[in-house]
């Protein structure tokens, strides 16, 4: 894999990925 | 405090006076902000079934809007609520949980709930295993397909950044230390809509009146 062909992916840390499921996000208790 | 509010409905508070300030004692919430919470929770738990307490299909439904499924992040929110243990979430558990979402609750209870959170198998280390498993849950959930190849390639950044002593898997000080350098990780872990309360859900105020 040569650099500029790079997924966008590999610069994201796991945890910032995991940490964009809905479930991890309450504030949907204070929304409709 | 709450006792002194009369009704003019029938009193059907499930949750008695004495208890909303033990609570109050033991959290960052007023007695008045309790009572708020109190109409957010009656709302949650009554979605399918009235029982007064929070059931996982009924905390799925008011974070996935739909009550149906498997989500493996759910079932940790769930458990970490569910104090007791015994399958359901209480009015006392939801405000200890929520208490830690407050923006001015100390950072450490974030660090340590979010830490818990991740620890799948609560072994008291998030392990590689467990964290690609989370990473393939959330790519399932936002329906993004990711090569193999790239995903081991976020892991292996991520324990590189996160695992200091390069055994394989974050315990309980390299969380701090990586989640104090990346503070947006812990961005979920703050509600600001805890901090007025009272207003989001002013319902309150047609339930309760201050006696002339």
């Amino acid at each position: 894999r040569s650099p500029d062909a790079q997924h966008p992916y590999t610069h994201i840390n796991a945890f910032q990925l995991i940490g964009m499921s809905s479930c991890l996000d309450l504030s949907g208790f204070f929304e409709k | 405090g709450c006792c002194s509010h009369r009704s003019r409905r029938p009193i059907n508070r499930g949750f008695a006076c004495g208890n909303m300030s033990h609570l109050a004692d033991e959290t960052r919430f007023t007695v008045n902000e309790l009572e708020a919470l109190y109409e957010l929770f009656k709302k949650l738990s009554s979605s399918i079934i009235d029982d007064g307490s929070i059931h996982k299909e009924e905390l799925q439904l008011a974070l996935l809007q739909t009550p149906q499924g498997e989500n493996l992040f759910l079932d940790r929110v769930f458990d970490l609520f569910d104090e007791k243990k015994n399958g359901v979430i209480e009015f006392d558990e939801f405000v200890h949980a929520l208490n830690v979402f407050h923006p001015y609750a100390p950072i450490d209870d974030k660090i340590d709930f979010a830490f818990r959170l991740y620890d799948l198998r609560q072994t008291g280390f998030i392990e590689r295993e467990e964290v690609k498993q989370m990473v393939i849950a959330i790519l399932m959930e936002s329906d993004v397909k990711l090569p193999d190849d790239i995903l081991e390639e976020i892991i292996e950044k991520t324990f590189a950044d996160a695992d200091a002593d390069k055994d394989g898997k974050i315990n309980k000080e390299e969380w701090k230390v990586f989640v104090l350098r990346h503070p947006s990780l812990l961005k979920n872990m703050t509600l600001p809509y805890l901090k007025d309360v009272t207003t989001v859900f002013p319902s309150y105020i047609f339930h309760t009146e201050v006696e002339d």
